[in-house]
C-alpha cells in the first residue's frame, strides 16, 4: 500500500494521520521546544527546521540551528514518505533533552520540505521514533539507543500508560524511560518475545470474535505501536470483522457503527502467549464529536503489510489505551498488563 | 535515571480533518487506496 515503503528487507510504516499522543522534548543549546509523537512504530527523531518554508512548518515550532551552540551539521539528507505524502530534510547532531535526562550528539533530522496538508493541522511538531535502529531511515542511533550507549538509564527499558479519557484524566498519557510504573497496571505482566527486531513485533495466536468467527487461526504476528491510533489487520480479515460488528463503509473508506447498538456489539479478543486480551464495544468503537450527537466510528482499518513473518496486524491505541505496555530492550520483549 | 514525560492526547489529523469537512477531499487527493479498499473484497486474492 501507498504507507508501506519496502528498504533494506524491512517495512516501514508512516502514519502520522492518526496519532493522538505526544510529549515535548528539546533540541540544542539553549534548549528548543518541541512537541513529539513518541512513536514505537518507527526509529527516528526529526523536527521541523526554521528553513522550512512548506506551509505546515508556518504552524509548528521550527529547530534554529544557528542559534545552538552544541549543533554538528552532518551533510547528509534523508527523506522519509509517508501514507499520504513525504518529508525531506538534512541530517544533524545536537544535544537533546527529555525531561531532566540528556542525551549528547543525537542524531536527528531537521525537515526543511513538508508537502501537502497533512502537517498543517498536525498539534504536533515532528516524531521521536523508539523502534529497532533497523527501522532507521537516519544513520546513527535512535533517541533510546544513545540513551542505553550513554547509560543514561537504569534499565533498558521504557513503558507507556495511555489514557482513553481525554479531559478527565491526569495525565492523559504517560512515558516512562527506564523504568516500569507499578501504580498504572493492574495483576501481573505477559512477556512476549520480540519475534523480529525491527518494530516490536510479537507473534499473535489469533484473534476471535464473541460467537466462535477468529482470525489468523494458526497465528500471526503484530506490532505493537504508540503512533498508530487504531487497531489494523489484513484486509480481507478486516472486511469480515467489520462486517460482524455491523460496521458499513463510508465515501471515505471508514467504517461506522449505529452508536444505540454499541452493548449488543461481540467482544473482541486478541490472543497473544496464551492470554487473551478483550476488547468490548465500548473499547474497540470511537465516538467522535458530530454537531450535537456523536459519530461512531470501528475501531479496526484494513492494513496490507507484507512481511517475512507473513501477514501482520497493528495493535495502535485502541489497544494500548486497555493494556499498559513495556518495551524491554535487554530482554528483546514486550510486556502487557491492564491498565 | 528514569524520567516520566506527560504525553497529552489531541485529536488526529484525520479527526481535525473530519470536524473541517476537509476530509474526503484530503483523501481523494492523498489517499485513493482507502477507496479502492472498498472494493478489495470484489477481487480475488493477491
Amino acid at each position: 500500500t501507498p504507507s508501506l515503503r519496502l528498504r533494506r528487507s524491512s517495512e516501514k510504516i508512516y502514519n502520522f494521520m492518526d496519532a493522538q499522543y505526544y510529549g515535548e522534548i528539546s533540541v540544542g543549546t539553549p534548549p528548543q521546544n518541541f512537541s513529539v509523537i513518541f512513536d514505537t512504530g518507527s526509529a527516528d527523531l526529526w523536527v521541523p527546521s526554521s528553513y522550512c518554508v512548506s506551509q505546515a512548518c508556518a504552524f509548528h515550532r521550527r529547530f534554529k540551528a544557528f542559534e545552538s551552540k552544541t549543533f554538528h551539521h552532518d551533510g547528509r539528507s534523508f527523506g522519509i514518505h509517508y501514507g499520504s505524502g513525504h518529508l525531506l530534510g538534512v541530517m544533524g547532531r545536537d544535544t537533546v533533552k527529555i525531561g531532566d535526562m540528556t542525551i549528547l550528539n543525537q542524531q536527528f533530522g531537521e525537515s526543511v520540505y513538508e508537502p501537502g496538508s497533512a502537517f498543517v493541522t498536525a498539534k504536533f511538531d515532528g516524531v521521536l521514533g523508539l523502534a529497532y535502529q533497523s527501522l532507521a531511515e537516519i544513520l546513527g542511533n535512535p533517541v533510546f539507543d544513545n540513551m542505553l550507549a550513554q547509560k543514561i538509564v537504569d534499565q533498558p527499558v521504557f513503558s507507556f500508560y495511555l489514557s482513553r479519557r481525554t479531559r478527565t484524566s491526569n495525565p492523559q498519557g504517560e512515558l516512562l524511560l527506564g523504568g516500569i510504573d507499578e501504580a498504572m497496571y493492574n495483576g501481573s505482566i505477559n512477556w512476549l518475545p520480540v519475534s523480529a527486531k525491527r518494530y516490536w513485533q510479537v507473534e499473535m495466536d489469533s484473534v476471535v470474535v464473541q460467537g466462535g468467527s477468529s482470525f489468523c487461526p494458526i497465528g500471526c504476528h503484530a506490532i505493537i505501536d504508540t503512533g498508530t491510533s487504531l487497531i489494523g489487520g489484513p484486509t480481507r480479515d478486516v472486511l469480515r470483522l467489520q462486517q460482524l460488528i455491523g460496521a458499513t463503509p463510508t465515501n471515505n473508506g471508514e467504517f461506522v457503527i449505529d452508536c444505540t447498538r454499541l452493548s449488543s456489539l461481540p467482544r473482541i479478543t486478541f490472543i497473544l502467549g496464551g492470554k487473551e486480551y478483550t476488547l468490548t464495544s465500548e473499547q474497540y468503537v470511537r465516538k467522535e464529536p458530530f454537531g450535537i450527537s456523536d459519530l461512531c466510528f470501528s475501531g479496526f482499518q484494513a492494513f496490507d503489510i507484507i512481511s517475512p513473518e507473513g501477514p501482520m496486524w497493528i495493535l495502535g491505541d485502541v489497544f494500548l489505551t486497555e493494556y499498559y505496555s513495556i518495551f524491554d530492550r535487554g530482554l528483546d520483549r514486550i510486556g502487557l498488563a491492564q491498565a | 535515571a528514569m524520567v516520566r514525560v506527560a504525553l497529552m492526547r489531541v485529536p488526529s489529523i484525520r479527526s481535525q480533518l473530519r470536524t473541517q469537512g476537509l476530509l474526503e477531499d484530503f483523501l481523494k487527493d492523498h489517499r485513493p487506496d482507502m477507496f479502492n479498499r472498498r472494493y478489495a473484497q470484489c477481487f480475488p486474492p493477491g
